[in-house]
C-alpha cells in the first residue's frame, strides 16, 4: 500500500460513507 | 527472477487461491455475532442477496463469454463471496474498534453497503483472472470484464462502488500491489468520469450540500 493515497481522514471510516454513524 | 506475464497471471490466482482456501462460503461465527448483534438482524437479506446476485453474475457472465462457461463464472463468483465475508468480517473488527460499538444495524440492514462490498470482491477475483474468461481452446472470442463491467451486472451507481474501495484495501492486508494498484485505476476512473454520469447520486449529495451551507443557488443540469 506505499503508493495508494488513503483519502480518509483519522476519525472516518466505512460507517461514515454510507451515512450509519 | 523477472516472471512471464503468463507465470505472473498464473501466480496471482493460486495466491487468491490459497488466501481464500480458508475462507468459509458463509458467514463465519464472529460475523454472525455482528449480525445477532443488530438491532434488525440482517442475516437473511444478507444470505437472499449473495444467492439472488449468485443467478445474476451467472447469467450476465454466461452471456458476456459464452453459455458453455456460467459455471466458471459460478465458480469466480463463489470465491468472490468468500473474500467479500472476509473483508466485511475485517471491516466490523475495525469499526468496533473505532467507534467502541457493536451495533451496526445500519450498516448491515444497507443493501448499497452489501452490493458495493460484493462487487469490489468479485471485482478483484474476475481481475486476478484477467480479461480472457474463455476456456483456453482457442474457439472463443476474448470477452472484456474489465472494469466497469462489474457495476453494469450488479446495477450499482459507481458513485457507490468507490465508497467501499480504500476501506477494503485497509481491511485485506493479503491484497497484492498489482491488484491495489487495479483497484486504485477503478477509483480515478469513477472519480473523473463515471461518478459523473447522468443519474449519480453524486448530484443530490452536493445539492444538499449546497442547501446546508443556505446557497440557494439552482443545481446545474449533470449535463453541463
Amino acid at each position: 500500500t506505499q503508493d495508494y493515497h488513503f483519502g480518509l481522514e483519522e476519525g472516518e471510516g466505512i460507517s461514515e460513507l454510507f451515512d450509519c454513524d | 527472477l523477472p516472471q512471464t506475464p503468463v507465470r505472473a497471471a498464473m501466480n496471482s490466482i493460486q495466491q487468491l487461491i490459497m488466501i481464500l482456501n480458508s475462507a468459509t462460503d458463509k458467514p463465519s461465527d464472529t460475523l454472525v455475532r455482528y449480525f445477532n448483534n443488530c438491532t434488525v438482524n440482517p442475516k437473511d437479506s444478507i444470505l437472499k442477496r449473495v444467492e439472488r446476485l449468485e443467478q445474476v453474475f451467472k447469467k450476465k457472465f454466461a452471456e458476456a463469454v459464452g453459455q458453455g462457461c456460467a459455471e466458471i463464472g459460478s465458480q469466480r463468483y463463489k470465491l468472490g463471496v468468500r473474500l467479500y465475508y472476509r473483508v466485511m468480517e475485517s471491516m466490523l473488527k475495525s469499526e468496533e474498534e473505532r467507534l467502541s460499538v457493536q451495533n451496526f444495524s445500519k450498516l448491515l440492514n444497507g443493501n448499497v453497503f452489501h452490493t458495493s462490498l460484493l462487487a469490489c470482491a468479485v471485482e478483484v477475483v474476475v481481475a486476478t483472472y484477467g480479461r480472457n474468461a474463455s476456456p483456453s481452446d482457442g474457439t472463443s472470442a476474448e470477452t472484456d470484464l474489465s472494469f466497469p463491467w462489474i457495476l453494469n451486472v450488479f446495477d450499482l451507481k459507481a458513485f457507490d462502488f468507490y465508497k467501499v474501495i480504500e476501506s477494503f484495501i485497509k481491511a485485506e492486508p493479503s491484497l497484492t500491489r498489482v491488484m491495489i494498484k487495479h483497484l486504485e485505476r477503478c477509483e480515478h476512473q469513477i472519480m473523473e468520469s463515471l461518478a459523473w454520469q447522468s443519474g449519480s447520486p453524486l448530484f443530490e449529495l452536493i445539492k444538499q450540500s449546497k442547501e446546508r451551507e443556505g446557497q440557494a443557488d439552482q443545481p446545474e443540469p449533470s449535463v453541463t
